[in-house]
C-alpha cells in the first residue's frame, strides 16, 4: 500500500529534522507511482505531485509511521478536493421536457445506465421516457427496450428508415404530446476520433438542447481518459460524468483525470449491471479506492 | 531515440512518458529501461535494444495462430469482462473463417444480458453461419452442449461461442464459466481448442488483473485485443504476454465484420511510438 511504501522511505530519513526536497523527492516518487498503477493520467500525475511537493517541504519528520500517514492523508485531502462534490442532481430544463444525453466510447455502459437513470428519475416522482437513438448496434433498440420493460418506463424505439437525429428528435415531440420529462437519449457508442459519429452526437446534441450531456466512461480506463474527455467535450457540451463499473476492481484512477482536465462533476457512479445499480457519486470513497 | 547508443536523461524521460502515456505498467517500464541499460552500449543504438527487449516481452516466437483441433468440430470459447467486444469480435472472427470457406456455428450462450442473443443472431444473419440459441434465461451449459453436438452432427468445421460479460472479482461468475467450458468437453470429448479474453484497449492496469484472474479459472490461450481503433495502445498486453505467457493472437479495430487483424507484434511495438 501506499502508506507502507511511503513508510520504508520515512524509515530510511528518521532523526534527520525537516525534510529536504531531495526527501520529499523520494516520498513523492512512490506518490506517482501509486497514482500510475491506479490509471491516474502521467500528464496529471505530474500537475498533482509538483502541487504536493510545494507544500510538502520543510515539514519535519518525526516518527516514520506518522510521517508516512501524514503524506498519505495530505494526497489523499487534496485528491478529495480535486474530485469535487458530491451532487447527484441533474439539471431541468426551463420548459419541459428536459433532455439527457448519453454519449461515450462503445461498450462504456451507456445502455445499462440509461435504463439505471429512468429507474431513478420514476423514484423521484417523475415520468422519464427512454428514446432508443441507437441506430447503429445490432438490437440496441430491442436492449433498451427490455430495460424499459424491467424499469416500467415507456420508450420511443425508431422506425427503420431514421436517422439518429429523428429519433431523438420524434421521442422530444413524444415525451411533450404525453408530458413525459425527463426524455433519456441513449446513443451509439463511438470512438472520439470518428469523425462521422462525432458530427452525428454534435447534431443530436443540437437538435434537442439537452440540459444534460452525461459522459459515460468505464472506470477502468487507462490514460486515454484524458483525450476522450476532452475531444467529446470538443464536440458536445458535456455537463457531467458516470463512471460505470465500479463493482470491479480498477483503482479508477481516470476519475482524477478527468475531473483535472475538464472541471466536470462526477454525477453518478455504475456498480452493478442491475437496474437499482446506480449510485450518487462520493469523492472521499473514490479517492479511497484511487489511493488503495 | 534513434540513432543514439547511450540514453541520457532526457531521452529517458520521454521514453518514460511515451510508455506510460500507453498503458504500459510502471513496473513493466522500469524492467524495460533495465534491461536496456544492460546492453548499455548496444552496437546497433538504444532503438534496437528498446525493440529486441519489447519483442522479447512479448514472445516474439509464440504462435498467433488460432488452434485447429485434432477432429472437427474446432471449438473456439471467447470470453471477457462487460462491454469489452466479445460479441462483435466473435462476428468478425466467424466471418474471416466463412471468408476462408469454413462452416461455422455459433453458440449463443449468453443468456443473460438483454438482447444478447438477438444481437448475436443479427450478426449470424450477416455473415451467413449458423447458431444455435435457447430462450433468454436458459442454461448457458446448456446451449454450448446443444451447439457442439449439433456442430458435430452437422460437419461444421468451428464453433465459436460466445459467453456474457463478467467481471474477474465475482467468484460465482468465474465458477460458472468453468462449467460452460466443461460442457465442451462433454460434447466433444476435450475442451476448447482456444479459449479467447478479449481485452478493451482503452483499459488500464485493470486488465493486468482480468488476464490474471480469467487465467487462474480458465485454460486462456490467447488474447484478443479489441477497439486499437482507438487512440489507445493497448500496452497492459506486453505486461500479460511477459508476466503470464499468453499472446495476443487478434486485433479488432472497428465496428465492421472486416475489422479484425491477426496480431502483428512488430506493428504493435511500432504504434506504441505512433
Ligand atoms: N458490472 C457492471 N456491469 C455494467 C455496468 N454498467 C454496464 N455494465 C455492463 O457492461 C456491458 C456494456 O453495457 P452497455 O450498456 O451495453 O454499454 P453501451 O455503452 O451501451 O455499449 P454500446 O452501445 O455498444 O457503446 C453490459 O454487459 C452491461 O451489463 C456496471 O456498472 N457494472
Ligand atoms: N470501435 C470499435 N468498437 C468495437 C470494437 N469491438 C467491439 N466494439 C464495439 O464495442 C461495443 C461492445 O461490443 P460487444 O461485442 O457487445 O461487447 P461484449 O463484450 O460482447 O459486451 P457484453 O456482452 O455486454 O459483455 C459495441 O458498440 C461494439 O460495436 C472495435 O474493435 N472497435
Ligand atoms: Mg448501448
Ligand atoms: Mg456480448
Amino acid at each position: 500500500s501506499l502508506t507502507s511504501r511511503l513508510q520504508g522511505v520515512f524509515d530510511r530519513l528518521r532523526g534527520r529534522g525537516a525534510l529536504t526536497e531531495k526527501d520529499v523527492d523520494e516520498a513523492l516518487k512512490e506518490v506517482r507511482r501509486a497514482l500510475l498503477e491506479a490509471d491516474v493520467n502521467f500528464k496529471v500525475v505530474k500537475e498533482f505531485v509538483t502541487h504536493v511537493r510545494e507544500k510538502a517541504v520543510g515539514q519535519d519528520v518525526l516518527e516514520s509511521l506518522s510521517a508516512a500517514q501524514q503524506v498519505v492523508k495530505f494526497v489523499r485531502d487534496e485528491m478529495v478536493a480535486l474530485l469535487g462534490q458530491s451532487d447527484p442532481r441533474l439539471k431541468g430544463a426551463d420548459s419541459p421536457p428536459s433532455v439527457i444525453l448519453l454519449a461515450g466510447l462503445n461498450g462504456a455502459g451507456k445502455t445499462t445506465t440509461a435504463g439505471k437513470l429512468a429507474l431513478r428519475m420514476k423514484s423521484e416522482g417523475k415520468r422519464p421516457l427512454l428514446v432508443a437513438a441507437d441506430i447503429h448496434r445490432p438490437a440496441a433498440a430491442k436492449q433498451l427496450a427490455t430495460l424499459a420493460e424491467q424499469v416500467g418506463v415507456p420508450v420511443h424505439t425508431p422506425l427503420s428508415s431514421d436517422t439518429a437525429v429523428g429519433v431523438a428528435r420524434d421521442g422530444v415531440a413524444l415525451a411533450r404530446r404525453e408530458s413525459l420529462d425527463p426524455v433519456i437519449v441513449d446513443l451509439a457508442g463511438r470512438q472520439h476520433a470518428d469523425e462521422d459519429l462525432m458530427r452525428e452526437l454534435a447534431e443530436v446534441s443540437r437538435a434537442t438542447s439537452p440540459s444534460e450531456v452525461l459522459l459515460v466512461l468505464d472506470a477502468m480506463t487507462g490514460q486515454d481518459a484524458v483525450n476522450t474527455a476532452l475531444e467529446f467535450g470538443r464536440h458536445v457540451p458535456i455537463t457531467g460524468f458516470v463512471l460505470t463499473k465500479m463493482d470491479a476492481d480498477a483503482r479508477g484512477g481516470a476519475a482524477i483525470s478527468i475531473r483535472q482536465v475538464t472541471g466536470h462533476p462526477i454525477k453518478f457512479v455504475g456498480i452493478s449491471e442491475k437496474m437499482d445499480g446506480l449510485e450518487p457519486f462520493h469523492p472521499d470513497r473514490m479517492a479511497g479506492r484511487i489511493l488503495g | 531515440i534513434q540513432g543514439k547508443t547511450i540514453l541520457d536523461a532526457a531521452t529517458e524521460e520521454e521514453l518514460e512518458e511515451a510508455l506510460l502515456s500507453a498503458d504500459v505498467s510502471y513496473e513493466t517500464v522500469e524492467k524495460i529501461f533495465e534491461r536496456i541499460r544492460e546492453s548499455r552500449q548496444h552496437a546497433d543504438g538504444v532503438q534496437a535494444a528498446l525493440k529486441e527487449t519489447l519483442a522479447g516481452m512479448m514472445g516474439a516466437n509464440t504462435s498467433q495462430e488460432i488452434a485447429t483441433g485434432d477432429t472437427p468440430p474446432t471449438v473456439v470459447f471467447v470470453a471477457g469482462v462487460n462491454g469489452v467486444g466479445k460479441t462483435t469480435s466473435i462476428a468478425k472472427l466467424a466471418y474471416m473463417y466463412t471468408q476462408q470457406g469454413k462452416q461455422v456455428l455459433l453458440a449463443a450462450a449468453d443468456t443473460f444480458r438483454a438482447a444478447a442473443i438477438d444481437q448475436l443472431e443479427i450478426w449470424a444473419q450477416r455473415v451467413g453461419c449458423q447458431i444455435v440459441k435457447h430462450a433468454p434465461g436458459a442454461d448457458p451449459a446448456a446451449v454450448v452442449f446443444d451447439s457442439v453436438s449439433a456442430a458435430k452432427a452437422r460437419g461444421v468445421d468451428i464453433v465459436i461461442v460466445d459467453t456474457a460479460g463478467r467481471l474477474h472479482t465475482r467468484s460465482n461468475l468465474m465458477e460458472e464459466l468453468k462449467k460452460i467450458t466443461r460442457a465442451v468437453e462433454k460434447a466433444n470429448g476435450r475442451g476448447p481448442d482456444e479459449t479467447l479474453l478479449v481485452l478493451d484497449a482503452t483499459t488500464g492496469q485493470n486488465a493486468i488483473s482480468q488476464a490474471r484472474e480469467f487465467l487462474s479459472a480458465v485454460d486462456i490461450t490467447g488474447l484478443v485485443l479489441a477497439k486499437m481503433d482507438s487512440s489507445a495502445r493497448g500496452g497492459t498486453v506486453i505486461s500479460i504476454s511477459d508476466e503470464l505467457g499468453v499472446p495476443v493472437k487478434l486485433v479488432g479495430t472497428g465496428e465492421q465484420l472486416d475489422d479484425l487483424k491477426v496480431f502483428n507484434p512488430e506493428e504493435f511495438v511500432e504504434s506504441l511510438f505512433a
